[in-house]
């Protein structure tokens, strides 16, 4: 399964 | 970091300060929309559960905690303070916006990347910033009058919507695994409410004439 990308945005 | 999506955060930020300025210099909420302010504090709490799980930048801890306080700070103004209070619109701002939290609630619950509680109310906080704006512009068009701080407000949070498309294109295809379809999708529906609001608060500034916004 693929790691989502960490949230980096407001 | 690209340059859209800093001065995306920083329109943002200034739609904030512009908010807090009016209440604080004219000690007056008048035209401004509780519901919408509620909305927004419950949006910045539910998507920051992260703050103390994630590390991302100082920048990005810095504006969360920024986005929390000055949203708390607003709806406690014009829910308790005594001169504030008494400003406030009330008869004008009925929309029901619990409606508004449970819905995008379920959705949450159906549309999300994962389902765990930090991913369910993350999705929950973009749903709900989406359609957040609509009391404020139910207000609007009940009052029929923008003052010029009111109408700056909506502007740099307009601002922001738009930065933040360009910045999503930008990453797009900048960054090979940069996907956040919610946020896009949700990105784009909020943007289309205010795009509708600009074209009439437009039409109203070019005629000189109210505010007239169709039901």
């Amino acid at each position: 399964e693929l790691e989502p990308p960490p949230k980096d945005e407001l | 970091m690209n340059a859209f999506r800093l001065a995306g955060d920083i329109t943002h930020l200034i739609s904030i300060l512009v908010l807090l300025l009016k209440i604080y210099a004219t000690k007056s909420c008048s035209g401004i929309s509780l519901k919408t302010q509620e909305l927004y504090a419950v949006v910045f709490l539910a998507r920051y559960l992260d703050l103390f799980t994630d590390f991302i930048s100082v920048y990005n801890s810095v504006m969360k905690v920024v986005f929390i306080l000055s949203s708390v700070a607003i709806v406690w103004c014009m829910r308790r303070h005594r001169a504030v209070k008494r400003s406030y619109d009330k008869e004008l701002d009925t929309f029901r916006h619990y409606y508004l939290v449970g819905a995008c609630f379920v959705f949450a619950l159906l549309v999300h990347e994962k389902f765990t509680f930090q991913e369910v109310f993350w999705a929950f906080s973009i749903y709900l910033e989406a359609v957040a704006i609509i009391p404020q512009l139910v207000l609007l068009q009940r009052s029929g009058n923008v003052d010029n701080l009111t109408g700056q407000y909506v502007f740099f949070l307009g601002a922001y919507r738009a930065l933040y498309i360009l910045n999503w294109i930008y990453r797009y295809f900048t960054e090979a695994k940069f996907s956040r379809w919610i946020a896009c999708i949700s990105g784009l529906v909020q943007t289309a409410l205010y795009a509708d609001f600009f074209y009439y608060y437009f039409l109203s500034w070019k005629n000189n004439a109210k505010l007239n916004l169709p039901a």
